[in-house]
């Protein structure tokens, strides 16, 4: 019992015992615990109340809280489990998990899947995917004519599109990503295995005995 | 590789939102 102790921290309102998570998810009980690190900055970078809104998370990937990304909403959207417009500290360790190196393949893939069916249909629809490339080919430098865009939808769902009906269904994304591996690239962030050393004052902070665990 | 050689889905994965190692870099 030193001056260190910091069994009765105050936690934010979407705080969640770092042991359940560990359990729930590929993170060790220190790993949760750095993240909670991550996790109070990011949410307290716009406004300091313990959850991450939309403004929050488009700071900390872009480093600029304005700047408009179909991709990053889509993110969000998807780390917001409980739909509330805001990620709690659970929905962040437990949406993270699906990149840990040591995650079920399956659920990288299925959790791809999600980031593609923007209208949640459960198909990946070929206007979902022209509209993700717009958006890509407006954010970047890059400049493909329209019909180079038909060209390059034409031989995605040739390949990916089996039953060729016009959308991609989750089994036929299943045999589209096992040969096509360098799209799982994004759903591993290698990041996520150093964690504990990135953050290492999760130490001080600490409420769990053995932080070894 | 040039944009045209690639699938809808590499091209995709090109873009800056869906690259969340930035988010460690906090």
């Amino acid at each position: 019992m030193g001056c260190f102790n910091s069994k009765f921290t105050k936690h934010s309102p979407g705080y969640e015992d770092p042991v359940k998570l560990a359990a729930e998810t590929a993170f060790s009980v220190s790993e949760v615990e750095a993240l909670y690190e991550l996790f109070k900055k990011i949410s307290s970078s716009v406004i300091d109340d313990g959850l991450i809104n939309k403004e929050e998370f488009q700071l900390a990937l872009f480093k600029n809280s304005k700047k408009e990304n179909l991709f990053a909403d889509r993110v969000f959207d998807l780390f917001d489990v409980k739909r509330k417009g805001v990620i709690d500290f659970g929905d962040f360790v437990r949406s993270l998990s699906v990149f840990h190196p040591n995650a079920p393949q399956e659920d990288k893939i299925d959790f791809a899947f999600k980031l593609y069916d923007l209208q949640c249909t459960g198909y990946i629809e070929r206007e979902e995917v022209k509209q993700m490339l717009i958006a890509l080919l407006c954010e970047s430098e890059m400049k493909l004519a329209d019909e180079v865009i038909e060209t390059i939808l034409d031989k995605t769902f040739q390949e990916a599109d089996v039953d060729q009906d016009g959308r991609i269904d989750r089994d036929e994304w299943q045999k589209f990503v096992s040969h096509n591996p360098s799209l799982m690239k994004i759903m591993t962030l290698p990041y996520l295995k150093d964690i504990t050393t990135t953050f290492p004052s999760f130490v001080f902070n600490s409420e769990v005995d053995d932080i070894a665990t | 590789l040039g944009p045209s050689m690639m699938n809808a889905f590499e091209l995709i994965t090109l873009s800056q939102g869906l690259n969340l190692s930035a988010l460690f870099e906090t």
